[in-house]
C-alpha cells in the first residue's frame, strides 16, 4: 500500500458516501443517472468475485465490502425507495447501458492477462468501470445546472482514479516486474473521459458560479 | 513456482 493507492481509495470512499448523504438525507437523486449507478454495481459485483475465496487483507476486504454495499443500496434508493425515486429524472436520464457491456466483455475475451472465468471477469470490470461514467456525463450535459453535491461526487469519482495512475506509476518504479498494461490504460481512458468535467468544474470553482456543462 | 497473482488493489 502506498499513499496514492490509500488517498485514491478515500476519494472513492468518500465520492459514494456523498452520493449516500445526498440520497439518504434529502432524499433527492435529481441528476443523478441510475444507468451509470447500475454499471457501477456489475463493475464490483465482477470485480470482487474472489472476495471469498483470496484474502489480501483485513482493509481490502472491507473496502470490497462498502463498495458492493454502498453500489447496491444506491441502485436501491433509486429504483425502489418512493420518495427519491420521485426525484429520479428517467426521461433525460436514457444512455443504452446495456450496449457499453458488450463490447467490454468482447474486449475482455480477446485482451486479459490470463484466460481464466475470474481473471475474464476481472478484466471485463475495468474496461466497464472506465466507461461507467458516460451515462452520467451525458445526463450532466442534459440538465441544465446540477447542484453541489452531484457535481462533487462526480468529481471525487474522477479524481481516484487519477490517484491510482500516481500509485501505478510509483509501484512501477519501486515494485520489480509490476507492469499491468491493461490496467494502467483503461485507468487512463477513465480518468480523461472526465478531462472536461474537470474543466468545467474548475472554472466554476474559480468563478464562484454554478457548474453547468456546454450543450 | 509463481504464486497465483491475485489482485492486490481494489
Amino acid at each position: 500500500m502506498n499513499i496514492f493507492r490509500l488517498a485514491g481509495d478515500m476519494t472513492h470512499l468518500a465520492s459514494v458516501l456523498v452520493l449516500l448523504l445526498k440520497i439518504h438525507t434529502i432524499k433527492s437523486c435529481a441528476g443523478v443517472s441510475l444507468k451509470t449507478q447500475e454499471l457501477y454495481v456489475i463493475v464490483f459485483a465482477t470485480r470482487y468475485l474472489d472476495i471469498f475465496t483470496s484474502f489480501v487483507s483485513i482493509y481490502n476486504s472491507l473496502m470490497k465490502l462498502i463498495f458492493l454495499g454502498s453500489s447496491f443500496s444506491i441502485v436501491w434508493y433509486m429504483r425502489y425507495h418512493k420518495a427519491v425515486h420521485r426525484t429520479y429524472d428517467r426521461e433525460q436520464d436514457t444512455f443504452r447501458h446495456w450496449f457499453l457491456m458488450l463490447p467490454c466483455i468482447l474486449l475482455a475475451l480477446l485482451i486479459h492477462e490470463k484466460f481464466t472465468f475470474f481473471e475474464v471477469m476481472w478484466t471485463f470490470s475495468l474496461y466497464l468501470e472506465a466507461v461507467a461514467i458516460l451515462p452520467q456525463l451525458v445526463l450532466l450535459q442534459r440538465t441544465r445546472n446540477i447542484d453541489n453535491l452531484t457535481g462533487q461526487y462526480i468529481f471525487l469519482l474522477g479524481g481516484y482514479r487519477g490517484f491510482y495512475i500516481l500509485n501505478w506509476i510509483y509501484r512501477y518504479f519501486t515494485e520489480p516486474h509490476y507492469v499491468h498494461w491493461i490496467t494502467w490504460i483503461s485507468g487512463l481512458v477513465q480518468t480523461l473521459l472526465y478531462a472536461d468535467f474537470f474543466y468545467y468544474y474548475f472554472l466554476s470553482w474559480k468563478n464562484n458560479k454554478k457548474l453547468q456543462l456546454p450543450a | 513456482a509463481n504464486e497465483e497473482e491475485s489482485h492486490d488493489e481494489l
